[in-house]
């Protein structure tokens, strides 16, 4: 199975 | 105060029609460079990034840095007043309530006045790294639009490989499967229609056609649309605007555990 991965784990927080 | 007046208030229409059913509240970024928007959708699964440079206005004229922090249901509803070939201009002052839109009829003497009340948002700015992509695919807009919605139809997901056969797009559902492959394609006649695939390594992702499928709205504001891919990353999903502005949509993959 796929999960569903959210952008913030790909993109830091300014 | 920021004065931005815009020959087309059609292209704003489609910029916030195209993003509108994925993001709710939005802070426009006005600074000397241009208007500028970054929003993630609620489930924090896609972002949006909109860029529509200076040079898209004429005469463009921000001061300070503005953030106007827009519903866009009102801003929908406003915008519906323009009628297409309306000039659109933004106005606002330096520490708004409100902004003003107004539409002027290139052909009679109209002129409408309206303003939307700001809102204040606490919204989370992301740092978008600068990628170097596996595979980078530019194709027709339409044809991009059309894969997703057929295969939405059976599944509510897509498989993107990217290889040296091509770019295939696959889905697997409960009543069968499908794929769309496409090669490197150039049409001379109408460039438009070209398919360019480059790739420094092969790919292989999965994605959500539901945001596909909404990312697909912006279609009618460029022929063409890029996709930028890379194992394990984020999907970008790029439609380019005149002078150098665009609508950006990245969109986080399924990875399995």
């Amino acid at each position: 199975t796929q999960n569903q991965r959210s952008i913030l784990g790909f993109f830091s927080k300014k | 105060m920021l004065e931005a007046r815009l020959e087309q208030a059609n292209l704003f229409k489609k910029v916030v029609d195209a993003i509108k059913d994925l993001v709710q509240d939005c802070n426009f970024d006005c600074n000397d460079s241009g208007i500028a928007l970054q929003a993630m959708d609620n489930s924090h699964v896609a972002l949006v990034s909109m860029m529509l440079r200076s040079e898209s206005f004429a005469p463009f004229r921000c001061d300070r840095n503005i953030a106007l922090g827009i519903n866009l249901t009102s801003l929908t509803k406003v915008l519906k007043c323009a009628q297409s070939d309306d000039i659109l201009t933004l106005k606002a002052e330096d520490a708004p309530d409100v902004v003003e839109l107004v539409f002027e009829s290139a052909e009679s003497d109209r002129i409408s006045e309206y303003s939307i009340k700001l809102m204040d948002i606490d919204q989370e700015h992301l740092g978008i790294p600068e990628t170097d992509y596996g595979a980078t695919i530019s194709m027709p807009a339409a044809e991009f639009q059309r894969i997703c919605r057929d295969l939405i139809a059976l599944s509510e997901s897509v498989s993107i490989e990217c290889s040296k056969e091509g770019v295939k797009f696959a889905c697997q559902g409960d009543i069968g499967s499908g794929a769309v492959t496409l090669r490197q394609h150039t049409n001379v006649d109408k460039p438009e229609m070209n398919v360019e695939i480059n790739m420094s390594e092969p790919v292989s992702l999965t994605f959500s056609l539901k945001y596909l499928v909404n990312f697909c709205k912006a279609s009618g504001l460029s022929n063409q649309v890029r996709l930028c891919l890379s194992n394990e990353v984020p999907l970008l999903v790029e439609y380019s605007l005149a002078n150098n502005s665009h609508l950006r949509f990245y969109l986080a993959p399924k990875i399995g555990d």
